[in-house]
């Protein structure tokens, strides 16, 4: 990649626990406009999977844009991608320029 | 006259 593209990540994360484990802060009309990681709790799928990181900025969940969600719509779609049965795992793509 | 200059902060949601 070119030094000024802003770098995404994949992250895919088995369901391995009961919960997904990440608190996030943001969204549309707030001063963090897309959802960042703040907490990553120990026992979680996201802390078993290794790869989320405090701090990363969420892009998509499973394919779908976080942007221009409020923070109420992107904790539901989250939500509901760890608690659906279609998938083992959810899809994150992540990066850590804000 | 007071002006909002910055966005809200935003809610933290634990999932």
């Amino acid at each position: 990649p070119g030094l000024l593209e802003p770098t995404s990540t994949l992250v895919r994360v088995p369901k391995s626990a009961s919960t997904l484990g990440i608190a996030i802060e943001g969204g549309a009309n707030t001063r963090q406009p897309l959802p960042r990681i703040v907490t990553i709790q120990r026992g979680g799928s996201a802390h078993n999977c290794g790869q989320l990181k405090v701090g990363q900025i969420i892009l998509e969940v499973n394919g779908v844009s976080l942007r221009g969600r409020e923070h109420r719509d992107a904790a539901r779609l989250i939500a509901e991608a760890f608690k659906s049965k279609e998938r083992d795992y959810v899809d994150f793509l992540v990066t850590d320029f804000n | 006259r007071e002006k909002r200059l910055t966005l809200p902060p935003s809610e933290i949601t634990l999932l």
